[in-house]
């Protein structure tokens, strides 16, 4: 349990330092990033949003949103969840993704819950958000693929994302519970063969907002990597949409990996409040899920 | 799609943004301009000081929006932008046939 | 209605904004630009300098009208602003859905 | 016709003109413009004084077109301001009814 523990907030705690590690070169090319930081393994702010080092962005934010409306319910509520971000969108933060802006603004004027079908919306800002819902819905695979789909639909609707969110859930249950790198990758090619698009093996070094690129960043660094520092590091050295793939890609290695393999120096700049709330809330809604009410 | 034309009073610029923010809109275009209106000659406060001039400095907004959205805009330019003094100004409705996303080529209310 | 946009040549403002006050039209909002023409690199007079640089200083006029006074508005920036020469600018009409007067909410005709 | 208007990065302005110059397109209206968008401001020092500019320069370009050579124009206009980096701008389409050159008082697409 020790370990579920450790794991649960590892997602959690991974997605925020990804976040806060990454934004600082979004949209910069590796090249970029290469010329001006070597390597990039800290915290270092700034960025295009000029950014204080160890602060996060929407991608944690949103996800803090879905947390905090399920610890408050105890339960699934995407109204919760919608109002949480609406909320947020008026505190004007830092960013805000296009979709997700427009989204939420339709929800706030129309009560929209579900986004209609748009080929736009094949980008990973539904994608960024799964940990609090993998915690959530850990030991339940349909009601990941409920939640997941559903929370998605708030502000994405194509299968592209909805297929990325499912897949993110199983691989960090997957994590979570103990299974090998080899049961994951087993499950990624379940994804390929569903979905061939997903695939990775010529991996080209495409690491956009699209979330095919976005995952297969975040497969290719996942998977040729031995550790939570390694793993996020080459991530976000990709650049592109790099808090978003390191976000992603931190939460699958801390599922992985644990708290244990996430660095202390990332610990100590990442903003007190964030790793304060991730940590406490990763634990709540393991508290929640059904894995832990049939412990 | 609509463009939103609301020409308003300079100091109204930071609370019709706040607003608009406020309903999720964002995107804004503005450039100063100068107002040539129905009272002629009147004096107007312009940073401290009284003008007789002809003409009062105005700024003007271009919002494009999605049709369903256009009514909330309006009445939220409106409600802010008013003071109940001449020289409040006006909202232009113009139709718009197409909108485009430079950076990704998105188009139509993705676009906006 | 109609928001009819005016190019002139910046000399020409007060002659026309005369000109329009003499057929009842008293609101204008009018913001200085740049003009890239037919004609590039030609010389225009702008303030008793001789000009060569492919731009123009140049104002626009935006005049929202009723449907029956457009022509009579045309008619009186087209002969006000006309030199015949180069760059003497355009006239352009677009369609205007709908117009709000902030002060008081009037909407349509009665709101410009 | 159509009125074409482009909100685009100031430094992209050359570029722009230079590629609806290689397409044929000579007549432009350009204007200085603030925009307010995803790309934000920042802080700059302004006599001494640290201000939180919250919005980015961009320039809005007018283009008046006949109704073939809008996808051109767009298609031109966003290949070349492009940079793919947030705040690359908008393209706006909107109906044109009428266009007069004050010149010679042509009128339609003769006059652009
Ligand atoms: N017909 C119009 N077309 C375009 N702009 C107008 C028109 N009428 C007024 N304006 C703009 O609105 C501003 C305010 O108009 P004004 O007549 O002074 O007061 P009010 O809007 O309170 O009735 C003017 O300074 C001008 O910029
Ligand atoms: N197609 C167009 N769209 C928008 N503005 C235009 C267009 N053509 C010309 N203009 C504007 O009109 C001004 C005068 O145009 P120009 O071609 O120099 O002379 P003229 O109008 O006398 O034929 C230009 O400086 C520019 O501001
Ligand atoms: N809805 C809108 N209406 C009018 N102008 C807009 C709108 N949205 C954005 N703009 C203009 O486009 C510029 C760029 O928008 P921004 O959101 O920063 O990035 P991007 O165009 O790359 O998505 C803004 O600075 C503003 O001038
Ligand atoms: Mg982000
Ligand atoms: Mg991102």
């Amino acid at each position: 349990i020790h370990d579920i523990l450790s794991r649960s907030r590892g997602a959690f705690v991974g997605l925020a330092i990804g976040d806060a590690l990454g934004a600082p070169v979004e949209f910069m090319t590796s090249h970029e990033i290469r010329a001006k930081y070597g390597v990039l393994r800290d915290l270092v702010g700034g960025g295009w949003l000029r950014l204080k080092p160890g602060q996060v962005t929407d991608d944690t934010e949103m996800a803090f949103c879905i947390a905090r409306a399920l610890d408050a319910r105890q339960g699934w509520d995407l109204k919760g969840i919608a109002d949480n971000f609406a909320a947020w969108l008026r505190t004007k933060p830092v960013d805000v993704g296009d979709t997700c802006r427009r989204s939420i603004r339709n929800y706030m004027l129309k009560g929209m819950l579900e986004t209609p079908f748009n080929q736009w919306d094949a980008g990973n800002g539904a994608a960024m958000r799964m940990a609090p819902v993998s915690l959530f819905t850990l030991g339940d695979d349909d009601l990941l693929s409920d939640c997941a789909v559903t929370q998605a639909r708030l502000t994405h609707n194509h299968p592209l994302s909805d297929t990325a969110c499912i897949y993110l859930g199983r691989l960090v249950h997957l994590a979570i519970q103990g299974r090998s790198k080899n049961r994951l990758r087993r499950e990624v090619d379940r994804l390929v063969a569903e979905q061939p698009t997903f695939g990775f093996d010529t991996y080209r070094g495409l690491a956009s907002g699209y979330v095919v690129d976005t995952m297969q960043t975040v497969f290719h660094h996942f998977f040729r990597t031995a550790g939570f520092e390694e793993c996020v590091v080459a991530t976000v050295n990709q650049g592109g949409d790099a808090d978003t793939t390191g976000a992603i890609a931190g939460m699958l290695a801390g599922a992985y990996y644990g708290m244990e393999q996430v660095p202390r120096r990332w610990l100590k700049r990442l903003d007190p409040k964030v790793l304060d709330e991730t940590t406490r809330l990763a634990e709540r809604l393991l508290h929640l899920s059904p894995l832990f009410s049939g412990l | 799609m609509k463009l939103i034309e609301a020409i308003i009073k300079p100091f109204k610029l930071d609370e019709v943004k706040d607003a608009l923010n406020e309903i999720g809109i964002e995107g804004i275009t503005v450039c100063e301009v100068k107002g040539f209106g129905r009272q002629k000659g009147h004096t107007e406060l312009y940073r401290g000081a009284e003008y007789v001039v002809d003409f009062i400095p105005k700024v003007k907004l271009e919002i494009a929006v999605a049709d369903e959205l256009v009514a909330k805009v309006v009445e939220t330019i409106e409600n802010t932008a008013k003071t109940g003094r001449i020289g409040d100004g006006k909202i232009f409705i113009l139709p718009l046939d197409e909108a485009v996303r430079i950076r990704t080529g998105e188009k139509g209310t993705e676009a906006i």
